[in-house]
């Protein structure tokens, strides 16, 4: 599910 | 995406779009910290490493490159336009920023999501963007004059750091393990650095006055 953290966020 | 996370990129937008706008048209950044600005591009920079690796949408991606844009196109402005460059009020802008990139890179290298180089990056992106309005706010408190367009761009971008907070609340109760603490903990201390600025600035929208900070 890609790496950790929000980082679908800007 | 939420409503309160468009708004808050939006509203972000318009800081950045606000700021080339005003050093654009008039061809002056009086008011305006370049080592903020210089900050700034840095963040963009190390947050958005994996843009070319890591494509989350085409919304992002767009973004991201909008943002890195501007915000190095600011920092050129300032350091190279000849017209612009002479506006810079380089003798009040001296707050030393790379006491502020240390501490952060460190803490990064501390507390990270994964001790990788993307991440360390993306976290110190996370810590540098908390403080990266310092300079502003110290160039501010020293001159004193806030024109209304200086004004604006900090307001917007504290307006967009509120909205964060609003999307991190929605997310933690619509999406199971929403917990990010790294950007929760930088992004609220980060919009209490605001919280002044937003007092005096709707004070003195209230009150129909010249923004004027306490010495």
């Amino acid at each position: 599910n890609g790496p950790a953290g929000p980082h679908d966020e800007l | 995406m939420n409503v309160f996370r468009l708004a808050g990129d939006m509203t972000h937008l318009l800081s950045v779009v606000v700021l080339l706008l005003k050093i654009h048209t008039i061809k002056s950044c009086a008011g305006i910290s370049l080592k903020t600005q210089e900050l700034y591009a840095v963040v963009f920079a190390a947050r958005y490493l994996d843009l070319f690796v890591h494509f989350v949408s085409l919304y992002n991606t767009v973004m991201k490159l909008v943002f890195l844009a501007s915000s190095f196109s600011i920092v050129w402005y300032m350091k190279r336009h000849k017209i612009v460059r002479r506006t810079y009020d380089k003798d009040h802008d001296t707050f030393r920023h790379y006491v502020l990139v240390l501490p952060c890179l460190l803490l990064a290298l501390l507390i990270n999501e994964k001790f990788t180089f993307r991440e360390v990056m993306w976290a110190f992106s996370i810590y540098l963007e908390a403080v990266a309005i310092f300079p502003q706010l110290v160039l501010l408190q020293r001159t004193r004059n806030i024109d209304n367009l200086t004004g604006q761009y900090v307001f917007f971008l504290g307006a967009y750091r509120v909205l964060y907070i609003l999307n991190w609340i929605y997310r933690y109760f619509t999406e199971p393990h929403f917990v990010h603490w790294i950007s929760w903990v930088a992004g609220i201390v980060q919009t209490l650095l605001y919280a002044d600025f937003f007092y005096y600035y709707i004070m003195s929208w209230k009150n129909n006055v010249k923004l004027e900070l306490p010495a």
